[in-house]
């Protein structure tokens, strides 16, 4: 009874429920879209990434992750939305039809599943994973501080009981271990977009230094290509530029790791805020949070289609 | 469950570095237990902090006593909570 087409994508749900649904939306597109297990969680949740695909091995890929931050609901929401338009626009939308003839879209709607379930059940603040930290009794680690790139660096705490706290070695977090291992082993990504919340930003790297990426220029222009095309459904206005110029230092970061593994379109999202509500961004917003952040991630996808390296 | 009951969320409009500098040093202090949920970094971005109830005087009258300007962005996050649950339940009947 819940398919695809009655589930409400302006609600925020749980874990399993999204887990569920992810089923029904593979049996409805079962020519398109496949469920694949990338690992575990710390607390030994599966992980599944949502493969949009027509065929071929190891195309080349888009990599599409939300929610790494259990706190930033609307990603998560932003991410189950994305994979239903994905699906239900592939052979209407002649743009995302043309691409999928020839590239693959991997999209991980729940990037931390152990620090979503906490957020739902225990602490609705709680940002970080859910490991046990040697020594602390505090727990968890920053997931998008734990990849080896400039892990350790200037922005990230050495102290378990921060929430930027680093961990104890890169890729020590299984979280982002299963997405390493994904991505090595597939070795045709061409580009990684993380989304995260809130503020309105669409960042691209470098975060562990404030020196400019070798495609500094080209990644600029395409984030401001995407942030009008984000801009021009509901006046939503975003910032874009490197993670350490536009925000701050923080080393460890997801999308410098894909960056420097030679995914040159590698972007980092953070979506809306009304101005008033943070992290609790009312579910009324989903839905107009997620159309806009598709403009974008769209034109970032045609782009990357355009312009194969 | 961890409630947030009177907690609220102050949004500072950061006018110059030294409030930056100021602000940086009441992120550092973890006896008021803040949760910096946009951080400073520079006059372009608020930054707004979760201060708990039972700091949210001291922090106040830091912020005061500093000529930081603030304002609540959220008054009682708790109330923002329980809407968010009972909708969410709604929403799971449905």
């Amino acid at each position: 009874e819940r398919s695809s087409k009655s589930f409400n994508f302006g609600a925020y749900h749980p874990l399993e429920t999204i887990y569920s649904w992810m089923d029904d939306l593979v049996a409805a597109h079962p020519n398109l879209v496949t469920k694949e297990q990338i690992g575990t969680s710390y607390e030994g949740r599966p992980m599944y990434v949502l493969k949009f695909s027509t065929g071929g091995d190891k195309r080349p890929a888009i990599w599409v992750d939300s929610g790494i931050h259990s706190r930033e609901w609307v990603s998560q929401a932003t991410g189950v939305w994305t994979a239903n338009k994905i699906a239900s626009d592939y052979g209407t939308d002649a743009s995302l039809t043309s691409l999928l003839k020839t590239m693959d879209i991997y999209l991980l709607i729940l990037a931390n599943p152990d620090g979503y379930v906490h957020s739902h059940t225990s602490n609705r603040m709680w940002r970080k994973t859910r490991s046990q930290n040697s020594g602390s009794t505090c727990r968890g680690v920053d997931p998008n501080r734990n990849w080896d790139a400039g892990f350790g660096g200037p922005g990230a705490s050495t102290n378990p009981c921060s929430d930027s706290y680093h961990g104890p070695s890169p890729h020590s977090e299984i979280e982002v271990k299963n997405v390493v291992n994904l991505v090595k082993n597939h070795g045709n990504f061409k580009s990684f977009i993380s989304i995260h919340a809130y503020s309105q930003l669409l960042m691209y790297p470098y975060g562990y230094t404030c020196k400019d990426a070798f495609h500094a220029a080209e990644l600029d222009s395409v984030g401001r290509s995407a942030v009008q095309k984000l801009s021009s459904l509901h006046g939503t206005t975003y910032k874009v530029g490197s993670i350490c110029k536009i925000i701050y230092q923080a080393s460890g970061g997801s999308i410098d790791w894909s960056y420097n593994l030679g995914i040159k379109y590698s972007f980092a999202f953070e979506l809306r805020d009304t101005g008033r509500y943070g992290f609790i961004l009312p579910a009324n917003q989903i839905i107009p949070t997620a159309s806009e952040t598709w403009l974008a991630l769209k034109d970032i996808m045609e782009y990357v289609h355009d312009h194969s390296y | 469950e961890k409630v947030f009951i009177g907690d609220q969320v102050i949004r500072v409009n950061v006018e110059s570095e030294e409030q930056i500098r100021l602000l940086r040093a009441l992120e550092q202090d973890t006896y008021w237990d803040l949760d910096f949920w946009l951080h400073p970094v520079n006059t372009e971005i608020p930054v707004d902090i979760r201060v708990p109830y039972s700091s949210l005087y001291a922090v106040k009258d830091y912020l005061r006593a500093h000529n930081i300007q603030f304002s609540v962005m959220i008054s009682n996050l708790q109330e923002l909570l329980d809407e968010e649950k009972a909708e969410m339940e709604e929403n799971n009947m449905m």
